[in-house]
Formats: structure tokens, sequence, C-alpha cells
């Protein structure tokens, strides 16, 4: 059967890169220029650096995360832009000594607990909304 | 290098220097102030040794049921976890699986606060009926602000030894509104629960009534007051029943955990 199949010509397209491709971990997550999209980046707060562990039972610290990259057109579906970034990256393009870039931010925040003693020796448990970085994104 | 902020990827992009001294606690004080607290506590050792730890090791279970919660992501608590309510009947676990009461509540919580017992007033048997057992505990650390969501008092009952060991117990917790010289207190009942005489474990007892009180004016301590009676209303000395207060151990002593909630709709202070 492989010797009847006619040598298939490659169809001539223009590859404009994948708007909808996922960076597997293969890709280089680097725009053209080199430089890193807009992704979520590991930042550890220690408490144990802070000398805080005569007072905070848990946790010794928490990974806070960052969000940092850019956000240059095209603004592949990995960096969750909204329609407003995608249309402020173009009109970037075409002005852009007026109009900047979108910005690289948290889309998704989650909640962190940390368990404590206070001056009367009681124990807190206080739930902390919106410290830890889940998902970045081009705003 | 010794910033408390580390980065394992790649070089940030702030300039890495060495704080000077006042601008470290500049950035601590920033950071205490994001977990809402207006300075570092200073826990002090209490007089006579070590802090009970019944409450600590009760609050390190919450806090760990509420960090595999966040873990999986639910923003808010959402899930519930997965606690037995323990509030209707009497609860007798171990400490180890001791379960905090609601799963909502823990879940729906913004803060859970911890009291350690103050003061501890027993009428046993060398003093006139009914017998009762008197408990502290100080508010003043309650912020403004939070309501709550859910209050439980929680005391450690080992098997009482005595011959009434399959007797049926009624064990009843009062809020003490307001002591009086020449009489009884003002007393507001707060729960009551049956269990035998040879039981053992955790009582879990629901307080929240008693909030409606001390949220209006927590200058004053909140006492509670437990008495124990026997089916036909004989008043049997707590100690006796095996509830146990300061003399028990440290991981069996008697405490309080508030559930609170931030408040929606925050009071207006009165112009």
């Amino acid at each position: 059967a492989v010797k009847h199949l006619k040598k298939r010509q490659p169809k001539k397209t223009n590859d404009l890169p994948h708007p909808n491709k996922l960076p597997g971990i293969f890709d280089d997550i680097h725009s053209t220029d080199g430089r890193q999209v807009c992704r979520r980046h590991e930042l550890y707060v220690s408490f144990q650096d802070l000398g805080w562990l005569d007072w905070v039972i848990a946790p010794q610290g928490y990974s806070a995360y960052y969000c940092e990259g850019e956000c240059a057109f095209p603004l592949d579906s990995c960096m969750n832009a909204t329609n407003h970034a995608i249309l402020q990256s173009l009109v970037h393009l075409m002005k852009p000594e007026t109009v900047p870039k979108a910005c690289c931010a948290p889309t998704k925040l989650s909640a962190t607990s940390v368990l404590y003693y206070d001056n009367n020796n009681n124990v807190i448990l206080k739930k902390h909304r919106n410290m830890v970085v889940k998902s970045c994104g081009c705003h | 290098s010794s910033s408390f902020l580390r980065n394992h990827l790649h070089p940030s992009s702030f300039l890495q220097r060495r704080l000077s001294g006042r601008e470290k606690r500049e950035m601590q004080r920033e950071i205490l102030s994001i977990l809402g607290l207006p300075g570092r506590p200073r826990p002090k050792a209490p007089p006579g040794g070590k802090p009970p730890s019944s409450a600590p090791l009760f609050m390190l279970d919450l806090y760990h049921a509420m960090a595999s919660e966040e873990e999986d992501g639910e923003v808010g608590g959402e899930t519930e976890v997965a606690w037995s309510r323990g509030v209707s009947r009497p609860v007798l676990t171990s400490l180890s699986t001791q379960s905090p009461p609601l799963g909502r509540v823990i879940s729906h919580a913004d803060m859970v606060m911890s009291f350690v017992n103050m003061v501890e007033h027993d009428r046993d048997i060398f003093h006139q009926k009914p017998y009762w057992k008197e408990f502290r505990f100080d508010l003043t650390q309650i912020p403004t602000g939070e309501s709550v969501t859910a209050a439980e008092f929680r005391i450690y009952k080992m098997r009482s030894f005595t011959r009434h060991i399959n007797k049926t117990l009624h064990i009843s917790i009062y809020e003490i509104i307001k002591e009086q010289s020449n009489r009884e207190s003002d007393l507001f009942l707060l729960d009551i629960q049956e269990l035998r005489a040879g039981d053992e474990g955790w009582l879990v007892f629901d307080v929240t009534a008693a909030s409606n009180h001390w949220l209006l004016n927590r200058r004053n301590n909140l006492g509670l007051r437990l008495y124990v009676e026997t089916d036909d209303g004989h008043s049997v000395d707590p100690g006796l029943a095996g509830l146990l207060g300061r003399q028990g151990p440290r991981s069996k002593q008697p405490f309080m955990v508030t559930f609170f909630r931030a408040n929606q709709n925050p009071i207006r202070a009165t112009r």
C-alpha cells in the first residue's frame, strides 16, 4: 500500500504561529525576540527567614508565585489573554510609542492559611484570601 | 541574599541587595499588615511552665484540613471539609481524631480562634450542692469586624470509676451572664448532653448562643459553668464524673474554639 501512495506535495501555507498552540514541555517558552512569554514563576515566602517561627506554628513558609513575561503579539492561548489585551497588543503594534503592550498579571488567586499564637497564647488559624497565584495572563 | 523572598528559577528583575535593618523591619511590618496583624505577636510562657497543648493540637488538625482544601484549589473553600457534625449528640472522640463541628463552618471561616482556659473555680464535694465547674476565657483578643459562625467548648472526660459506671449523666453548660453577691449568678443555658458515666473522650458543647453577648461587651471574660446530674436529678461533682480541668494533662485541658467570618456588612459605629 505504501508504494502506491503518491508523494504528496507539501501544501503551501502561510505558517502564522498557531494562536491556540499550548507550549509543550519541549516548546520554547520564549517569544520571537527571545524574551519569556507571560507565565507564572516560583516565589517562596519563608517565615523561617523572617525569624517568625516562635509564633507561627504552621506553615514554615509558602509558595506565593508571581507573574512575569512578555505580552507580545500574537498572544498565544497559553497567555490567558483577554480580548481587550489582544486588541491592545494589536494597537500597540500600530502605535508602539503611544499604546503600551498588555500586562502579565494573575488571572486566578487562591487562599493560604496561617496558624499562629497571639500574645495570650491563644491559637489562631487565619485564612488569607488572594495570597497565592494560581495562573497568569495578559490583561 | 538573606532576603525572605527567594525565587528558584531565574535571577529576578528587581535589584538584589542586602536590606538595611530598618528596611527589613519595614518590609516585615508590611507583610504583617497583609496578614492582618498590627505587630508580631509575642506569646509569653504562662506562669508555671508550658501552655496547654490540647488547643494547638486541635488547631493543627484544622489547619491541615483547610490547607488540603486550599491545595485542591477551591478558592474560598467551597468544598466541604469532610468533618462530622459534633454538636447535637455527645461527640466522644480521642484527641487525634477529634473533629471540628461543621464542614461548612470550617471551609467558610476566615478565622478560627482557640481560647485557653484562664481561671477555674470548682464547687466540689467539699462544698454544698449543687456541684459545678467554672471556666473563664479572655475575649479581648477577638478582632472587630468579624461575625461568629460557630463556637464550641471542648472538655475531656475520663472513664469514671464510681459505682455508677453505667449510669446516664446529664452534663449542662451555662453562660454566666452576671454574678450576684447575695444570690446565685444569672445563668443562660447553652447546651446539654447525655452520656454514660463509663464513657471516655472529648465532649463538644455548642456555645454559639453566648457569642451574642460577648460581641457586645468583650471587655468581660466569658464565664462558662458546667453541671453534672444523674437521671434522678442528683448533682455529681464534675471531677468525680471524670471531667478534666486545669489539673489534667496538657493535651487534655479544656478549651474553646470560635469560628469567624468577615462581616459582609460591617457594624456601623453609632454617631
